[in-house]
């Protein structure tokens, strides 16, 4: 990677919306 | 015959390459089905962690923002999911905290900041995240983190709580000073506890057995000392609360073995480095409960000098001891009421709460100190009971 680069900030959720996102995939998946 | 070369580890680049379909077999045999007694025992401390960050690396390096967000969202919905399975298991909760630190202090350490570069070795600098600033995530790790810690002192009071007022205050291990009965008959003394009693020794013993699983899961010293605190937090709070019930708790042989049962906490404390680490301090409200039940309580000078020692005692808290106190024998007095009157006019200008009892769900806040590792990445060999077989070293 060339310094002078910068790196790509990834935007997270919270930890509360994260659970929320695997609780809605839990009760998605059969 | 083709012939299998073996790679040098100078030629690892401190990564684990993985295919995105294995993701949930990554996390289900590295988090969920991992288990602390089980192969875990034999792993260097902070493994998982070192593992999931080298797969981390691996998608950053490739430039898979999908790939790198994916991972770390299943690796937290893991092992909030373990916990809330086996939240009330104090290894358990105890792996995944010094686990959870690791993976936050390597997201640090190999950040690219270079404020947290200070202590690297050159070879641990060309290990920096490529592509992705992860800023925000480590904020959510830590965020999990204050979680788990918040989890595990729990579990510890659940442990430690029958086994406070028994031990701190109702059995008595110091010979001779148990006094008399009101009844006049002397008291059994006995340094064997009764079965199902817990004693000083038990509350040591399980201090012991806290501070050796910490010890073993690598959890950061600085973290460790802020456990202990907590601990003795609620030992001293316990124990004070009971003894501001109780008029059997409130007499000077009390006073006595309380001040004896502290000495061995402190004990403890030296025996295992943590003098500084706070943990005394929170004892003396409890300290000067015990030294105001031995002191004289008759004079004016008695009652100034109450005044001073008694720093981290409420006005409250005072009186009540002073109320309940009770002679050990027919020829000292109760105190006067005129004496507490004193007392209480000494003490009428301080600015404090009116609360009796302290607070038992008080946690203090923690933090965790960043905390680097020399460990280098490319030496680190994931053993074979993990069942991470589909993992290639990069």
């Amino acid at each position: 990677r060339p310094p002078s680069r910068p790196r790509i900030l990834l935007k997270a959720p919270t930890l509360a919306e994260m659970e929320e996102m695997n609780i809605s995939e839990e009760e998605e998946s059969p | 015959h083709p012939v299998n070369i073996p790679r040098r580890e100078k030629d690892f680049q401190g990564m684990l390459e993985y295919k995105k379909e294995d993701e949930l077999k990554l996390v289900k045999n590295l988090i969920l089905e991992l288990k602390p007694r089980g192969v875990a025992v034999n792993l260097i401390p902070g493994l998982p962690a070192y593992i999931l960050f080298m797969c981390l690396r691996h998608a950053d390096y490739v430039n898979d923002d999908q790939k790198v967000r994916t991972l770390l969202t299943s690796s937290i919905n893991s092992i909030k999911k373990i916990l809330k399975k086996r939240g009330d298991d104090f290894e358990t909760v105890s792996f995944w905290l010094a686990n959870t630190c690791r993976f936050l202090h390597c997201l640090k350490q190999y950040s690219g900041d270079e404020a947290f570069m200070k202590h690297n070795t050159p070879k641990q600098n060309e290990h920096t995240l490529s592509n992705f600033d992860l800023a925000e995530y480590r904020q959510v790790i830590s965020d999990l983190a204050i979680q788990i810690y918040q989890q595990l002192i729990k579990c510890m009071e659940n442990i430690l709580q029958p086994m406070i007022v028994s031990g701190m205050l109702e059995h008595e291990t110091i010979q001779g000073v148990s006094g008399v009965k009101p009844t006049g008959l002397r008291k059994r003394t006995s340094s064997i506890a009764d079965e199902g009693t817990y004693t000083l020794d038990s509350i040591l013993r399980q201090l012991s057995a806290f501070h050796s699983t910490m010890c073993q899961h690598g959890t950061d010293p600085e973290l460790i000392k802020q456990v202990v605190k907590q601990q003795f937090y609620i030992i001293g709070a316990v124990t004070l609360n009971n003894l501001l019930l109780r008029k059997d708790m409130c007499s000077w042989s009390k006073g006595m073995q309380i001040r004896y049962n502290v000495s061995q906490l402190e004990e403890w404390l030296r025996d295992k480095g943590l003098m500084t680490c706070g943990a005394k301090e929170t004892l003396e409200p409890l300290i000067q409960a015990a030294q105001l039940l031995q002191v004289k309580k008759k004079t004016d000078e008695d009652a100034e000098a109450i005044c001073s020692m008694c720093q981290a005692l409420t006005t409250a808290q005072i009186v009540k001891v002073l109320n309940l106190y009770t002679p050990v024998n027919e020829f000292e007095e109760r105190v006067s009421v005129a004496f507490i009157r004193t007392i209480q006019t000494r003490l009428r200008d301080r600015c404090e709460s009116p609360q009796l009892l302290m607070d038992t769900k008080m946690i203090y806040p923690v933090t965790f100190p960043f905390s680097p590792s020399s460990l280098a990445l490319e030496t680190i060999q994931i053993p074979s009971s993990l069942n991470l077989g589909f993992l290639t070293r990069v």
